[in-house]
């Protein structure tokens, strides 16, 4: 493995995007993913849809174990039925559902399903979802290959960085609400994951002045503009699974799409 | 701690974490990250609700940077928000979510060499 490495240096990373007051991050992450794959399988940087996933991707995101309890009787008979949900629009947390939430890891049985995503400038980002489902098959133009989860080890989180491009990952984000800049390293932070990001790169070392030694660091790419962080991507520091950075790791190959 | 710069016409803001601060300072903050981001509040009301959120925020951050001194921690397009607000209009990870147990894992690649 090299000791550094940056996939924004070999043009697999599109610029960065702004979700909006929208809860979509996961779609960001997924379409980040999906970019640098595609640029793997074809050479191409295309930008990919994230509002076709905030409007058509409605699949489970949990393993619900989730029982819905009916309780009934009558003269003859009195009893207890229970049945589990599958995805439930209506059922908060059941499903990947737009501006509310989702996961990664089902936006992209989502993409296998459907055939692939579409190009961000033919079904544009709105920060909404309140609009319906407009997906065009005919214009996919990006459509996964396989997806798989990476264990929690860094050094094949890292070689799957290498071989198969940028990764969709969970973390927590409590202190990206203030982060500016440099390698964030907190003492203690809950690896409760609650934010979809894209890992495009990391480097062996930055300067902790208090530590006083170098530390080696994730690059990772955001979705809250360029304004944010150092011009939209977060430093973090690697070696103990800090904020739950290496916990749902997301590796995704593409196929070669020609739009019709 | 805080400095304004229009070499290029950008309103820069630099740190404003790790002092304490005099209550102009605070409304001087305010101003200065209000003109960057561009922010505007409906009614008086709102105005000085954000304010009260954007020193809670800053208070915060000091507290950020106690904990994470390799990074910088300060005014961001977030400060007017609380943390449940960040939370619900920001992030958007299933709080509740569990990989299916059937996931495809990723074969272990070589490291070394």
């Amino acid at each position: 493995l090299p000791t550094d490495f940056d996939w924004r240096d070999h043009g697999a990373v599109a610029p960065v995007k702004n979700q909006g007051s929208c809860g979509s991050c996961w779609s960001f992450s997924t379409t980040g993913a999906m970019e640098g794959a595609h640029f793997l399988a074809t050479g191409k940087l295309e930008s990919l849809s994230e509002q076709q996933l905030v409007d058509c991707d409605h699949e489970v995101s949990v393993e619900s174990d989730d029982l819905i309890v009916m309780v009934f009787s009558c003269k003859k008979f009195s009893g207890i039925v229970g049945f589990r949900i599958k995805c439930d629009p209506d059922e908060p947390g059941s499903c990947d559902s737009g501006c509310n939430g989702g996961l990664m890891n089902s936006a992209l049985e989502y993409t296998l399903k459907a055939g692939g995503l579409m190009r961000e400038q033919d079904y544009p980002y709105t920060g909404t979802d309140r609009g319906t489902c407009k997906f065009d098959k005919t214009k996919v133009v990006a459509s996964v290959a396989n997806f798989s989860v990476v264990s929690l080890d860094e050094d094949q989180i890292a070689a799957n960085l290498v071989k198969n491009g940028p990764l969709a990952v969970a973390i927590n984000a409590v202190f990206m609400q203030t982060y500016v800049g440099g390698v964030s390293c907190p003492y203690i932070c809950s690896k409760r994951l609650d934010h979809g990001v894209l890992l495009v790169g990391y480097g062996s070392g930055a300067y902790a002045p208090i530590r006083l030694k170098e530390k080696p660091y994730w690059i990772i790419k955001n979705s809250w503009g360029e304004t944010w962080g150092e011009n939209g991507f977060y430093k973090i520091c690697r070696g103990r699974n800090i904020c739950g950075v290496d916990s749902m790791v997301s590796t995704v190959a593409a196929v070669h799409t020609t739009s019709q | 701690a805080a400095d304004e710069s229009s070499d290029d016409g950008d309103l820069m803001i630099r740190q404003v974490v790790g002092g304490e601060h005099e209550p102009n300072d605070e409304h001087h903050h305010f101003r200065l990250f209000k003109r960057r981001f561009g922010k505007s509040y409906a009614s008086e009301e709102e105005h000085n609700y954000r304010f009260s959120v954007f020193k809670a925020n800053m208070r915060r951050a000091s507290r950020h940077q106690k904990l994470d001194p390799s990074a910088v921690h300060g005014v961001t397009q977030f400060s007017d928000l609380t943390p449940a607000e960040f939370r619900r209009n920001h992030l958007g990870l299933k709080g509740s979510l569990r990989l299916p147990s059937d996931a495809n894992k990723a074969p272990i690649l070589p490291t070394k060499d």
